[in-house]
């Protein structure tokens, strides 16, 4: 563990809390995909799968279960708790333009041929692209809730934080997962454009973040 | 060398 992937982490689980009381306390999901928060639910179940097999840590162990419980009660207020606030018009992303590739690519790169290995590499190729849904959405409406732009911030930055831990553990112990690392250099890029317009007008205070 | 099959990040 370095100081880079803690942050990551953190900065990971304070985008997801962010979002859950956001919905929770706004009772509305009004402006949220509902289809990327899905696609999370879904990577943290076909990634963590060795949860009860394989004892890493007890941090990995909770933050696992933490994750995977926040997601799936994310999901549950947007489809079920406050299903009348879903905005399903907004949120027409073709998710199957996400998985078909993704599931293929798993298929054909990855570290060994075993369900455990292939669904673990499906949910890194399928984290990359998860929040195309949500980016979609926000680009359809041309505005963005601060507190939504917040939540992407930090997810957007937890994956900028794990690039730095990758170089940190390249150097300090030979450490290179290469479909991790293309993976999430993808996923980051998916952000840049974000994290300007985030910059350039969010933090200039601005009440919610209207696209150009 | 390649990720191990044990994967010790989340």
């Amino acid at each position: 563990m370095n100081v880079f992937r803690l942050a990551g982490d953190v900065s990971h689980l304070v985008a997801i809390i962010i979002l859950l009381v956001k919905i929770w306390r706004s009772k509305s999901c009004a402006g949220i995909s509902g289809k990327s928060q899905v696609l999370f639910a879904l990577v943290f179940t076909t990634r963590y799968l060795d949860l009860f097999t394989v004892f890493i840590s007890a941090y990995n162990t909770i933050m696992k279960v933490v994750f995977l419980a926040m997601s799936y009660a994310t999901v549950y207020l947007i489809y079920m708790r406050f299903r009348n606030m879903y905005d399903s018009e907004n949120d027409t992303f073709r998710v199957e333009f996400l998985l078909v590739p993704v599931i293929g690519l798993s298929f054909l790169e990855n570290y060994a041929f075993t369900p455990l290995e292939i669904l673990w590499t499906f949910s890194i190729f399928l984290e990359a692209v998860a929040i195309m849904p949500q980016l979609f959405m926000i680009t359809k409406t041309g505005e963005a809730e601060s507190i939504t732009t917040h939540y992407l911030f930090f997810l957007g930055l937890y994956r900028a934080l794990y690039i730095a831990n990758w170089v940190w553990r390249y150097h300090t112990e030979e450490f290179f997962d290469q479909i991790a690392v293309v993976s999430g250099v993808v996923q980051t890029i998916f952000y840049c454009d974000f994290f300007y317009l985030y910059v350039t007008r969010v933090l200039r205070g601005k009440a919610k973040m209207i696209l150009p | 060398a390649q990720g191990e099959a044990l994967h010790d990040e989340l």
